[in-house]
């Protein structure tokens, strides 16, 4: 049981060091385990030091820097248990447009080797999807879709929509 | 392997059939909030299994059947089928194709009010017949493959022995 | 104190129900005490219905839905007790451009009354300010303040910023 | 009544002298993540006096002086002031403009390591004076008006007594 737990535990550690330096243009980041000698005994910790910055408590990053270590330990676990798709909800929610970007760009990536399934309400990410499905309701709460979106269709706001101002 | 169609009758926000083809790459789904895209999630967590009713957002199963909206009236039952692509046989079945379908039907008969069915390409089964086949495609419902709305920042907030038993789970 | 209690409930519980049903197109909406007799002994749920759709408990409402419940208890609270300014920080995360307009709107309306700081990534919410302030920094952690930011120097993703692809 | 400016010197991600300056009515803050936006609240926060060094995403107050960055040698202080004008007079104190100061320094005679200041105008006051002065302009630190980063999601998740209990402190 431990030697297994030491071989996930490593493999993941480097996945995750490597997925977050190239997320974050260069950060450290990896996990810490609190007893190492006895890893069942205390929890573990993740350690990320964005570029250009002194490694602090993941605790005391921002929002959208939390975000991108929590999507790097994803990935990395993904790494070492391949799975015949995956989805991920609007998991670009406290992402800048540019974070959500290289996001997409990793999912997108990935999907050569596995399915990936994208919810999200940002065109910086939707961008890079190969197909676009729309999900829409007029009102009365049913759930009607649009199997071929065209990503122009999605009206973002600088687009003057009826502009309200 | 890949999913090839998501086929949805009366579950959640979805009044009578709605099917959702996929490509084998990368999509993206997208629309106004509220509109069911998180159901269609729940769907496909519906079948693989969650641990429990809570991941797929229900008190209990049967506020997965379509209820009607403002002033319809509520449906009976609820089915989603998954349509996976078997062409490489990656799960042990002879077909191109593997259809898992789970109903879940109102019944006065039961005390929680509800029976559960599970179908494998139209064959009577069980949820652990599924898990097994599911398996062999890396699909868990309690691994993340599915990284459900709002999990990511679960991930920083969770306690430090929380965060290791993930990878005690993977081991 | 019950008295007192009372008060604040029904003035903020009617301001709900209009907040509510001003951000929501007409969805209906309003707080419910467990034990109305003695309110001290029982908790306060939300109740909401969004348009169209059957009476749900709020969590199984969508992420955005659950969004728009919390800002209007949020905007309902602070028409009761007013203060001199206000800040929200990324209150929109979850909101689809269309509602994170409606939040801003109704932000720009309460600010001819009090002053309001809000926090955006999205341009949809931001093009209401009155003024934009930029933060940056140059990847060496140190934060800088632009005083004049310009709307449209914000790049979003559909203006080819050197596109990716 | 209004909040003009806000002066940082040495405060979280702010190096050296940084003042953001502010309209009466609606301002927008933008920026890349982890560029300070937040900070900037925490150091609004940290003036008005929050219930906790948690509320200010700080283990404990040294936390809030400039770390130095990758290479860089840490400031032996922090200071934040907050600029009010109070030509309506809301706050009960004759001047145009109302200064309110706080400094953090760090202390080897202290035992929790640093000292803690509070000035109006310069002159030296405490935290509970801020709070009087504050609570005229209807501004508090344990009110709605200010709603943090993952506040509003917090609204929904919290039980049942925790909503209630949030009316009961506006009583
Ligand atoms: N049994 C049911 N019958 C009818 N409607 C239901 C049922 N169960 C859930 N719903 C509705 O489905 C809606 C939620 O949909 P969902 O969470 O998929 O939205 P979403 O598109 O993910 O939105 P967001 O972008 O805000 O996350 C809710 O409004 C809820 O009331
Ligand atoms: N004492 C300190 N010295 C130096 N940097 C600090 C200090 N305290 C916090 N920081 C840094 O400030 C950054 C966080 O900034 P902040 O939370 O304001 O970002 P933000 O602009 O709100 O980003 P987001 O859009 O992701 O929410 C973190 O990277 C953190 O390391
Ligand atoms: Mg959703
Ligand atoms: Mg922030």
């Amino acid at each position: 049981k431990r030697d297994g737990f030491f071989r996930v535990f490593s493999a993941v550690n480097e996945n995750f060091r490597r997925v977050y330096s190239e997320v974050s243009g260069g950060g450290d980041g990896y996990l810490e385990l609190e007893n190492p000698d006895s890893p069942f005994e205390g929890g573990m910790h993740i350690i990320a030091r964005p570029r250009g910055k002194k490694v602090t408590r993941i605790e005391a990053l921002s929002g959208g820097e939390k975000g991108l270590v929590a999507l790097s330990f994803i990935f990395a676990i993904q790494e070492y248990d391949p799975s015949a798709f995956y989805i991920f909800d609007e998991a670009d929610q406290n992402l800048d447009s540019l974070n959500a970007e290289i996001m997409a760009r990793r999912i997108k990536i990935s999907s050569s080797r596995a399915q990936f399934l994208m919810v999200s309400l940002r065109k910086a990410a939707l961008k890079y999807a190969d197909d676009l499905i729309g999900v829409t309701s007029l009102g009365d709460g049913v759930t009607r879709i649009i199997q071929q979106l065209d990503i122009d269709s999605i009206v973002e706001p600088d687009e003057p929509e009826g502009s309200v101002e | 392997m890949y999913l090839k169609e998501v086929q949805m009758e009366n579950f959640k926000s979805v009044k009578g059939q709605v099917n959702v083809r996929l490509n084998s790459g990368f999509t993206g789904i997208t629309g106004p909030n509220g509109s069911g895209k998180s159901n269609i999630t729940d769907a496909i967590l519906f079948v693989i299994g969650p641990k429990s009713s809570k991941a797929i957002r229900a008190g209990n199963l049967l506020d997965l059947i379509w209820n009607g909206g403002e002033h319809g009236k509520p449906a009976d039952k609820c089915r989603v089928t998954l349509v996976f692509d078997n062409t490489d046989r990656t799960m042990p079945i002879g077909y191109d194709e593997v259809h898992l379908t789970r109903v879940i039907k109102r019944s006065k008969e039961n005390k929680q009010g509800y029976s559960s069915y599970f179908y494998i390409n139209g064959n009577k089964s069980t949820l652990k017949e599924f898990e097994e086949l599911l398996s062999y495609a890396g699909i868990s419902s309690s691994g993340y493959n599915i990284v459900q709305q709002g999990d990511v920042t679960g991930i920083v907030k969770m306690g430090a022995v929380e965060r290791r038993r993930i990878l005690e789970n993977i081991a």
